[in-house]
């Protein structure tokens, strides 16, 4: 029953897939029922967002948004033929294009907001990246990064320091404490044989990592896969396979509107506009709690590349689809009668110093590491939801290098996946993989840590230095997570997804953003030159207000006829500063005008005396001399002479 | 070189510093720690550009404007890392280098 005039809507078909009915993200029915992300922002961490396209003006944020290439708060993309930089602004238009509008297309959460930050046109540090994203944190609930380290097969990288811990200070105080959302993209390295393990933003337990799926739901030619990949959503394929359709921007060759909006890049943000409908329906889930509806929801589907494991929880994943497809229905109903998680607990075992040399394939190096009962005690651990392998390995090609790891219940983890084109000679120093594949399961028990070298080399050259596990997870019993299986599937008719049903939810911290207006250099510079001019212009000022007031003392005797008021400069006429003088001349009768004179003294008062003992005169008391020629330096002090 | 001069943007294009410095009267609040920063960055003869983002007790110290020799930077850089690598309050510091991301 859902109609649209927007040109491009019939054409959408990640929304609503008329050819090949199902292979969609099934998000018609939610909007159906007036879910459409009202009260949640979405913010595009990107080159831009073109927030006065049409498209995307009435639901832009510019709360939300900021510019932290230009340093102000428009994240309005600039030209650059080069770059191209509408990358921003369509995978905004993919999250909140405006329907109804009879332009382009229609977003996954049209009814939420979009903001903007701008970072990734110009020079990026690891500063930059933490400032982008805690930015605004309390207004943007959702931070959509379609971006990441290199995709070439050989790069390993990831949030630095800084950006390590804004990510965990987001997750802890953002969205009022229940933790913003991060959601990045697993990368386009699949045909360099690139592996998401490799980016520590998609290793990172505090995003959700969104791999990419064809219409016909096959791994496209640049997808990545890993361990650590959550779930897959649409996006475009091979060239006879349809890309995404989405808002764009209108500079330079932009129409406004593409269809060619492909990627993992184009997936990200269409998990994210799923997010934001789950976060209408229930505002207080915590960063977890979207993983775990993404877990319990995500659908397994038959794809002859895909590898399905069922782990012990009965969740099942494959490393090219994480736990499988995102599905808006689902993602919406077991958001609306969702319960939190409990606490986050987690285990760190010792660092476990192994030197021991990592032989050729097929041999292997196996390492085991015992999680007691005693061990979890102190946290309360049971089952897990990510598990964490950090280590440091050193190796003359990295990339012949193949780790995996087994959880207690024998799940295996490609955690490290060779790559032919990573010739790196420095191995890993504390790098950090991690899965997700053995969410659900206990967490207690051994845990086993393989790695081969599957290079040619002829010799074994490379050595496991050392190793730490790290576990999280919570309390939770293995009987809570099938209960809440339980529970989901039963809410999965929609029963629960009406206005009249809603689960209390407890109020959000009142944290409060530092946000203070920083004088920028550049502010800091006008401000100066500003200050400087207006000093300047005091000092004029006064020396022209002095220079017209000796012409008065000048004047102060008038002993006969009227005493004019003293020439003033043009210039002080025009800009009329000539009334703020009181006249100290006057024609009037002396006691009139010692009465006057009572009152607090005005800076001519003040001034008068002074100017009577200096003998400098300018060329305006000639003047001046001219409008009261029988001034004398004497003072009159008798009641007969003219007082001025 | 790190191409920030401030943590909200980039700046003067010169080296720049992320330190995390830890209040030495015990109570961390932010007025304190500012002055903290403020105080180091000129014993570094840098400028404190301010706290990164949300990150309390995180501080970016920029290298004033101006042009330099390369000769004359390494020497700086030196300098300032000598005195933040000595400086009691300092917890952390990282000379802030440029990040390679791509979009996808």
């Amino acid at each position: 029953s859902v109609h649209f005039n927007d040109p491009k809507y019939p054409q959408q078909w990640h929304l609503n897939n008329r050819r090949s009915p199902g292979r969609d993200i099934n998000v018609t029915g939610v909007w159906e029922r007036n879910v459409t992300g009202r009260g949640v922002t979405v913010v595009v961490v990107d080159d831009g967002v073109e927030h006065t396209i049409q498209d995307i003006a009435p639901n832009y944020s510019p709360e939300g948004s900021y510019d932290l290439n230009s340093n102000d708060p428009d994240p309005m993309p600039h030209p650059d033929v080069e770059n191209g930089n509408h990358h921003g602004t369509r995978c905004a238009g993919e999250i909140a294009a405006v329907p109804n509008n009879s332009f382009c297309a229609v977003g996954v959460a049209y009814g939420s907001r979009i903001a903007g930050i701008r970072v990734l046109d110009g020079p990026l540090t690891d500063s930059m990246e933490a400032v982008a994203f805690n930015k605004h944190y309390q207004i943007n609930d959702i931070y959509s990064c379609s971006w990441g380290p290199d995709d070439d097969g050989k790069t390993v990288d990831g949030p630095h320091q800084l950006g390590k811990a804004a990510l965990q200070h987001g997750v802890i105080a953002g969205r009022q404490g229940f933790g913003s959302i991060f959601v990045v993209a697993s990368g386009n390295g699949g045909q360099h044989n690139d592996n998401c393990n490799y980016d520590g933003y998609a290793n990172s337990i505090y995003t959700v990592t969104i791999g990419a799926v064809d219409e016909e739901g096959r791994m496209p030619f640049y997808a990545e896969e890993c361990a650590s990949m959550l779930a897959v959503t649409f996006s475009g394929g091979d060239k006879m396979l349809r890309s995404i359709v989405t808002t764009d921007w209108d500079l330079q060759k932009g129409t406004g509107c593409t269809e060619g909006h492909t990627g993992t890049s184009a997936a990200a943000p269409l998990a994210a506009g799923m997010i934001a409908l789950m976060l209408q329906v229930r505002p207080c889930l915590t960063w977890r709690d979207v993983q775990h509806i993404i877990v319990f929801t995500a659908t397994r589907y038959e794809d002859r590349r895909a590898e399905w494991v069922t782990n012990e929880a009965g969740f099942s994943h494959s490393h090219q689809h994480g736990f499988g497809l995102l599905n808006a229905w689902r993602l919406v109903n077991a958001a609306k009668i969702w319960t939190s998680v409990p606490y986050l607990a987690s285990y760190v075992s010792p660092v476990l110093k192994e030197n021991k040399a990592i032989p050729q394939s097929p041999r292997s190096l196996e390492v085991l590491w015992n999680v007691s009962r005693m061990d979890l005690e102190m946290s309360g651990l049971k089952t897990l939801e990510h598990v964490a392998v950090t280590v440091s390995i050193t190796h003359p090609r990295r990339g012949s290098l193949e780790l995996k790891l087994f959880c207690p219940s024998g799940m295996m983890s490609l955690i490290g996946a060779p790559r032919s084109m990573d010739s790196d000679p420095n191995g890993f120093n504390d790098w950090t993989f991690s899965t997700v594949r053995c969410w659900g399961e206990r967490a207690r028990g051994t845990y086993r840590l393989v790695i081969r070298d599957v290079g040619d080399e002829s010799f074994q050259v490379g050595i496991l230095r050392q190793w730490q596990l790290t576990l999280y997870g919570s309390v939770w019993s293995a009987v809570d997570i099938r209960d809440r299986q339980r529970l989901l599937e039963s809410a999965m008719s929609g029963k629960y997804l009406h206005d009249d049903f809603a689960l209390p939810c407890p109020p959000g911290l009142k944290i409060p953003e530092e946000d203070g207006y920083t004088i920028t250099p550049n502010t800091l510079k006008t401000l100066v030159l500003v200050g400087c001019f207006t000093v300047f212009w005091t000092v004029y000022y006064m020396l022209e207000v002095y220079l017209s007031q000796r012409n008065v003392a000048s004047n102060q005797v008038c002993r006969s006829g009227p005493c004019h008021w003293p020439h003033r400069s043009r210039k002080a006429k025009e800009e009329g500063t000539e009334l703020e003088s009181v006249p100290l001349c006057s024609s009037k009768d002396p006691d009139e005008v010692e009465t006057e004179s009572r009152g607090p003294p005005t800076t001519s008062d003040l001034l008068a005396p002074d100017l009577l003992e200096q003998g400098d005169w300018s060329l305006s008391q000639n003047k001046s001399a001219l409008d009261c020629p029988h001034q004398h330096l004497d003072v009159p002090h008798g009641k007969e002479e003219q007082i001025c | 070189l790190a191409g920030t001069g401030g943590p909200d943007g980039q700046g003067t294009g010169g080296p720049s510093w992320a330190v995390h410095l830890e209040s030495l009267e015990g109570d961390g609040e932010e007025e304190t720690l500012e002055q903290q920063a403020d105080a180091l960055a000129q014993a570094a003869g840098l400028v404190n550009a301010g706290r990164i983002g949300e990150l309390q007790g995180h501080y970016l110290f920029v290298q004033p404007a101006g042009h330099r020799p390369a000769l004359e930077v390494e020497a700086i850089r030196q300098q300032v890392e000598a005195v933040l690598a000595g400086h009691e309050a300092v917890r952390w510091h990282s000379e802030q280098r440029l990040l390679r991301r791509a979009k996808r």
